[in-house]
């Protein structure tokens, strides 16, 4: 999988639709303190199925709404759409976890969630939270469960303890962990 | 199982081994298991000698030196089981600019095989970038995509 | 005792409000007792609202944004029980240059009172001091105090 | 109380004697990363009478002795002395603490140690650290018990729970605390 690029609307501080290419190799993002890198990296977090509100700096998981400023309105709903495109085939249905990190591992069968992406082929992850709790999550434009996208991504080395996304501040704490927690890194990774 | 765990955490240790020598030009850093006769249970030290250094407590690190040693665990442990994108959140804040343009070059060599987002106020870390996307809040508490010229 | 400590909350408060507003251009930033009607023994809220943005959980300011509010907090902590100096070591390592500008301001301002010993990788932080020590390691894990011509 | 000037020898990586002058307002230290300047700060903090190895990155308070490179030898001491001008007169016995920060407080009385200070007058403070694990302290060339140095201390707003010195790392700590933490930073300074 390659990323492509990421739109979002009414996540954080980007309350307008912004869309973001990811065409390049390396891509650096810059700008002024507070201006929203960071939320940024946030929004992939968030659309690859990230549960917890405290690792999006948040108390809650509605804290990534956009909560108005003082000359507009807060907003109804956050959406975030990830676009990605296959390098090589790619399916996920019932522990057939993509052909690119095949680590051997037989996953349990998902309930008959099924989807095969040939190489070349995009793929399109949404996600959308609103105000009154209610979530959707979207395949290729179709409602799937959260789990599905969990899924689909612990496939792909994005899974639960991966290393992908080092946020800012978080460098140092496998330094500063204890022994025994460095050792469920590596067991993550194992 | 025994047999992953070891096997992860020696190819994750020698791609340690080697990303702290090409970070900090020299020295040598490595995982240690604390306990050696017991694998499947033990936890994991971690030492750190920069060059023409005395091996100390990590902890004794300065700050740019745990930066660095960290940035090289990561990216040992990223090899290993990699992803298809990494993002990098101002992980360079801490670094000066020798470490900083070692840690880009790192970077570099890296991308062949991983697209890379990294997000940085540091101008030598930008130069390595492909493309650079400028984030500005022109309207107060409103994020905006801009285009970048570096100077 | 009572008296004392709601003296040096109000005190402390009024000067992080001010420095708040200095650091950031703009805003507000304060503490609030957690339990009004029990100040004995309430905890502190600190609630910071940058210029235009709307008041949140601190949690969700940006990684310069609490950097910032952390210094104007210690800074008004620091000016309600002064100390015959202040050490800073390497606090402005989160924030863009126009922070920085604002920060090496009030710290040149409160030095008419107080000695600073500022430890910093920033040129413009090094600008605003009157005297600048290197400290080298030409030999490998020896420091050596070394005198600095800043371009 | 007016900082003059730090000597170190033996601490940290400072093997060989040291002499650094804070005649000025604002003193930068400045060089690249793992030189030694956060160490200078430890000296600073190490002299005053600090006595948690894990606040100067120790894991016992030995760490701090100059532990040897591989052309160099361990050193047997560390050793620190800091040189202050009194701004005005300043004496310290038996609760008369210090005429730059008269809180009121009488402090309860030290074991006849008594020093006093003119105006414009020289106060030197010293501590040594052996391998052996003995430690010696000073004050004006005298030797005196730890306690006495951080009670000279705490009478100019350099005691238990000062905010003279921020850590490197450490600035933001005061958001993360909990808001019971963070009462007891403005006890202490009440
Ligand atoms: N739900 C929300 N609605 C509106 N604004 C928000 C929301 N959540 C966070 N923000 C704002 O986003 C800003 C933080 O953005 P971000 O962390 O991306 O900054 P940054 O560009 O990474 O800055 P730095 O360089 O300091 O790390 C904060 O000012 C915060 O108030
Ligand atoms: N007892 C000791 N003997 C010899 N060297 C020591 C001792 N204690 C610490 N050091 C060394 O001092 C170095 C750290 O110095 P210091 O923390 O002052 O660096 P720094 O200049 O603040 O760097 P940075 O800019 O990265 O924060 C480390 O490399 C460490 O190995
Ligand atoms: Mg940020
Ligand atoms: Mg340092």
């Amino acid at each position: 999988l390659k990323l492509e690029k990421l739109e979002l609307r009414g996540f954080k501080s980007f309350c307008e639709h912004t869309e973001l290419d990811f065409t390049e190799t390396i891509t650096a993002i810059v700008g002024p303190n507070g201006c929203g890198k960071s939320n940024l990296a946030d929004s992939i977090t968030w659309v690859l199925g990230e549960q917890s509100a405290r690792l999006l700096r948040g108390s809650k998981m509605e804290d990534v709404i956009f909560q108005g400023t003082h000359h507009r309105p807060p907003i109804g709903v956050a959406e975030v759409t990830l676009t990605l495109v296959a390098r090589q085939d790619f399916s996920t249905n019932n522990g057939h976890r993509g052909g690119e990190q095949a680590d051997g591992a037989i996953g349990e069968p998902t309930s008959g969630f099924e989807l095969t992406v040939a190489a070349g082929e995009r793929l399109t992850v949404g996600r959308r939270l609103y105000r009154s709790g209610e979530s959707e999550y979207l395949l290729n434009g179709r409602r799937v469960r959260l789990r599905d996208i969990q899924d689909l991504f612990a496939g792909t080395g994005l899974g639960p303890g991966h290393y992908a996304i080092i946020g800012q501040g978080h460098v140092e704490e496998i330094l500063t962990a204890k022994p025994y927690e460095r050792r469920s890194v590596i067991e993550d990774a194992a | 199982s025994r047999q992953r765990f070891v096997e992860a955490f020696q190819a994750i240790n020698r791609y340690f081994m080697e990303t702290f020598q090409e970070l900090f030009g020299g020295g040598q850093g490595q995982m240690v298991l604390v306990d050696e006769a017991n694998p499947l249970e033990s936890g994991i030290e971690i030492i750190a000698q920069p060059p023409g250094k005395r091996l100390q407590n990590i902890m004794l690190l300065s700050g740019g030196e745990k930066s660095l040693t960290a940035i090289a665990l990561l990216l040992a442990i990223f090899r290993y089981r990699p992803s298809p994108f990494c993002i990098l959140d101002e992980v360079d804040s801490q670094l000066d600019d020798v470490n900083i343009k070692r840690f880009s070059e790192k970077i570099k060599e890296m991308s062949q095989r991983t697209q890379f987002i990294i997000i940085t106020h540091n101008k030598t870390t930008m130069q390595i970038a492909d493309a650079l996307h400028g984030v500005t809040m022109e309207e107060p508490g409103i994020s905006k995509l801009v285009s970048v010229r570096l100077k």
